[in-house]
């Protein structure tokens, strides 16, 4: 069955989508077939992977509302072996939709277990979630087995660390036993900066093994990527940012095989 | 009555919080009571502000829950003249909470206009919005006179820009036809920067005279100063970024009496 990872944090601004797309590029390259699920209603991974609105046939949103199976809704990326749920404007409205409804935590994880297709085609799923602990949010952390968590080196970034990592645990209490943390990624790092290191040694010291030992620097090809809606690995395959989500990509991988 | 702006933006991490508390230290330094009200479930502006999670004895979720007055929820800052009503990580759960009260977007209006008081003690109240189109930030909308956007000078900021508007002008057709866009202020942004470079001359094509003149730029002192529990006008007064957070208050302020 496919690896589900949640890329979540629900401070704004940190690195989610970035991570996910070209974490899923670079997985992708390595002969996986990766599926991104754009949970996120600004549909920001749509956009950087070259998936306008105006491009979208299905979204994730028809899926969860059953308009429309999950395998009917992939749309191919530049990337081969990734691919791409798209995100829609009507996510923004899913919290009050479903107030009312018993098993609202449980609907993401529903669909993707019922497609047994889904197991055959793909090695990883990675959910890109909004920045909030909503129910888009929470519904990524019932369905996956793992949460990866972007850092930016920066002081309002480090505060709300604790508070995902508790949603976390509630979540494994009541929803998801299985639900662990894949890990924390450095993002943004500029080693000239004081704050970045110090950011970089608190996360170390109170999470230890549980911070990546890849760290991805500020890179302004990563920033540059989405506009051309390709993953950096494609936009500029040897810059520094491009290298360092190999490298992260690798990590995983590697305990993954443990 | 005092004038009151929402700084809003659904997109994470583009400066909503930098903007809020330096902003609103500009305006106390410059004569003006100001009250500066966090309605971000992070607590962001809160602790930035130095008053941490242990610190608050009152939040505005005990305010719009009617456990306290406004009056009785604010406490002083480093920043003689400016107040704060600190945020509550319960906030995250007001959307599922409210689901089905019938005037789920008048909650915070109310509240502000019941209260004689607030009229005589300030002349500017400014919300700190978490980065979502949400409850929180609608309710913002209804209450406010306008709309602060910060824009981060990068791709997928300028995305987002469109749909922030269009949420802002539904708000002025159903909820507050008084909701006008205060303007549109670039942040982080680096001279050097392509990328910034573009963002800023496409934003200014777009939306001409709505896009404030001043320009904050990245600067590290601006994320140093909240683990200080500072504004930066206090932790680093003469820093570029302080500089410019009083460029953009002496901008408002023209506006306001032209
Ligand atoms: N390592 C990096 N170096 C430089 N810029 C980066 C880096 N990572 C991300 N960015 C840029 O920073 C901004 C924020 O990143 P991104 O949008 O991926 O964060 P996010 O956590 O997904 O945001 P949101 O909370 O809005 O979903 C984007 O404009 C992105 O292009
Ligand atoms: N002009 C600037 N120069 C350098 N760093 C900045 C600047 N403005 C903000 N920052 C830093 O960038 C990060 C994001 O800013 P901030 O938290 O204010 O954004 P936000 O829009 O409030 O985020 P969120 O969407 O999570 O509420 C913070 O770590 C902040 O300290
Ligand atoms: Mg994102
Ligand atoms: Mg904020």
């Amino acid at each position: 069955r496919p690896r589900m990872i949640a890329v979540a944090n629900q401070k704004g601004g940190v690195g989610k989508t970035t991570t996910a797309i070209n974490l899923g590029a670079a997985f992708a390259e390595r002969g996986y077939e990766t599926l991104l699920i754009d949970l996120d209603p600004q549909g920001n991974a749509s956009t950087g992977l070259g998936c306008d609105v105006t491009d979208r046939t299905f979204t994730i949103h028809d899926v969860i509302s059953g308009e429309v199976s999950l395998l009917d809704s992939f749309c191919e990326t530049s990337q081969q072996r990734l691919r791409l749920v798209p995100a829609s404007h009507k996510l923004s409205s899913f919290e009050m939709a479903l107030a009312n409804q018993e098993d609202r935590l449980n609907l993401l994880k529903d669909i993707l277990f019922e497609d047994n297709n889904l197991h055959d085609e793909f090695s990883y799923v990675l959910f890109d979630c909004p920045p909030a602990l909503n129910l888009l949010t929470l519904n990524a952390m019932v369905a996956a087995h793992s949460v990866l968590a972007p850092l930016q080196a920066e002081f309002f970034a480090l505060q709300g660390l604790s508070q995902l990592i508790s949603s976390m645990r509630q979540v494994r209490q009541s929803a998801n036993p299985h639900i662990h943390l894949e890990g924390v990624v450095l993002t943004m790092f500029d080693r000239r900066n004081n704050l970045s290191r110090q950011v970089e040694s608190d996360a170390r010291q109170n999470l230890q093994q549980l911070v990546f030992k890849t760290v991805i620097p500020r890179a302004v090809r990563l920033s540059e990527a989405p506009s051309h809606g390709l993953p950096a690995l494609h936009y500029d395959t040897r810059s520094a940012g491009s290298t360092a989500y190999r490298e992260l990509a690798d990590e995983i991988l590697r305990n993954h095989t443990k």
